[in-house]
């Protein structure tokens, strides 16, 4: 954690704030709870006590505006700085200001920001916090959207403004951070909360481990990105190591456990599959209005979730596995192919077993299963050659 | 994530602009310092990379700009 320079705080314990307006994107019955839910944060830690006012100046004034709005910091149109504060001060000291060019929400979705999360950051900022190094505190500068039920301030910040304020009068300093068991029970756009607690993840599987199996693999504006539980393996045309990184480096609404994925490069747009739900991104936006059931694309209700997916830009299909059969879906007319399922062994001779993830690389699929690959001719399907599913990873 | 090359001169100035908001980095006006201007900002990218956890390097690769084109925190990252 860090502070401003000479560490300036309020020095009374009963701070006041008052909102001055509100964004024409929320109810603002929701605006003011999210923001009252905000000081409960920083007062269950601290003797500080947060009173709201309705008129006159009040220690912390709140507002929303865009571009130029009478101090020096612009706000910058959509994306880019959400909000900004002032440290602890007279005048405009504590004072803190939403962008309203943003889309604010009450929920974490991937569309727009949750107001709870970026209010509780910024307050930080009111009452004497700098930002944080700490990746996942509360205090680090960039947006990330987390499950916001029952959330709690991570330990780094505690530190912080337990280090400005000391601990609450009535009780010691009681650790509030998440536990992992507390990971949400199904499957939803929120982050999972193990993404934001200082355990230990579970250890990434050495690149050239022999039993390395995938849960997924796509293209993805040149490169190929492997992905395993929340892990992701970056092959890139332009450099020759391997880059690791995770799903929610990328996209943090996503929880980790890809079935499948596959890229429509024309479009810029890849699709990941988990269930029976699945989300299109574009670089690191997701297209609104995702997920979506996979009953969209015409698979039976009995389907549940798919093993792989891969896309042929020659014929502008995309085959989808499932178990021992595969579909064949036209993305030009986003609709399934007449005469299907078929099982996959017919027309891929070779190729006996359900598929764990698919590639189209070079004018050859590459179906992996376990911890084998078949390359295949695209055109032909022809099986040409067995090898071990990490052998693109420079094993 | 890989970059559309056209838009190479656009990051520049997009990382200029964000380490001026964030890491307190003065653009030298005056032309002739020019090389003066590319070594400050060297450093600045690599206060910025130390701050995020990133390979220091100094240099603009798209790792740094992908984290640069966050949405963020509007007050600096550094005592300024």
């Amino acid at each position: 954690y860090s502070t401003f320079p000479q560490s300036p705080r309020w020095r009374k314990e009963d701070v006041t704030y008052r909102i001055l307006n509100y964004t024409p994107d929320m109810l603002q019955a929701d605006v003011e709870e999210a923001i009252s839910k905000a000081f409960q944060l920083w007062s269950s830690v601290t003797p500080l006590t947060f009173t709201r006012v309705y008129s006159g100046q009040a220690d912390i004034m709140i507002s929303f505006a865009s571009g130029f709005h009478g101090d020096f910091y612009s706000f910058d149109g959509p994306g880019g700085t959400l909000a900004h504060a002032y440290p602890p001060g007279s005048g405009i000291g504590g004072d803190t200001h939403f962008d309203e060019d943003e889309n604010w929400t009450k929920f974490t979705t991937s569309s727009g920001y949750n107001l709870f999360l970026v209010a509780a950051h910024e307050l930080g900022h009111s009452l004497g916090l700098g930002h944080s190094n700490v990746f996942g505190a509360l205090m680090y500068p960039i947006y990330m959207a987390r499950d916001t039920r029952d959330y709690r301030l991570p330990q780094d910040d505690i530190d912080g403004i337990q280090a400005l304020y000391g601990p609450p009068r009535e009780s010691p300093a009681v650790p509030t951070e998440m536990t992992p068991t507390e990971a949400p029970t199904e499957m939803s756009t929120q982050e999972e909360p193990t993404e934001t607690t200082p355990s230990k993840p579970p250890t990434r599987p050495e690149d050239c481990d022999p039993h390395l199996t995938f849960d997924a693999i796509t293209t993805l504006r040149g490169e190929i990105l492997f992905f395993k539980g929340s892990y992701v393996w970056r092959k890139s045309p332009y450099f020759s190591s391997i880059e690791h990184d995770t799903i929610s480096s990328f996209w943090p609404s996503l929880t980790a456990g890809f079935d499948a994925g596959y890229e429509v490069d024309k479009k810029d747009r890849v699709l990941f599959f988990k269930d029976n739900q699945y989300w299109a991104v574009s670089g690191y936006t997701i297209e609104p209005g995702f997920p979506k059931p996979i009953q969209n694309l015409g698979f039976p209700s009995s389907v549940r979730k798919i093993d792989a997916a891969v896309h042929d830009p020659n014929t502008k299909k995309t085959y989808f596995f499932v178990s021992n059969k595969y579909w064949s879906f036209k993305e030009n007319t986003q609709s399934m192919e007449r005469g299907y399922p078929r099982k996959i062994e017919v027309d891929f001779q070779g190729i006996g077993h359900a598929v764990d993830a698919a590639l189209q690389k070079n004018g050859h699929f590459y179906f992996f299963h376990g911890s084998n690959q078949y390359e295949v001719d695209v055109k032909t399907k022809k099986l040409i050659r067995i090898m071990k599913s990490n052998s693109w990873l420079n094993c | 994530l890989p970059v559309i090359p056209e838009k190479e001169k656009e990051d520049m100035q997009f990382a200029k602009k964000y380490l001026e908001n964030f890491y307190d980095f003065k653009e030298e006006k005056n032309y002739l310092f020019k090389s003066k201007n590319l070594n400050h900002m060297a450093d600045k990218i690599r206060e910025m990379q130390s701050f995020f956890g990133l390979k220091v390097t100094g240099e603009l690769n798209h790792k740094t700009l992908d984290m640069m084109k966050q949405p963020r925190c509007g007050i600096p990252d550094v005592r300024s």
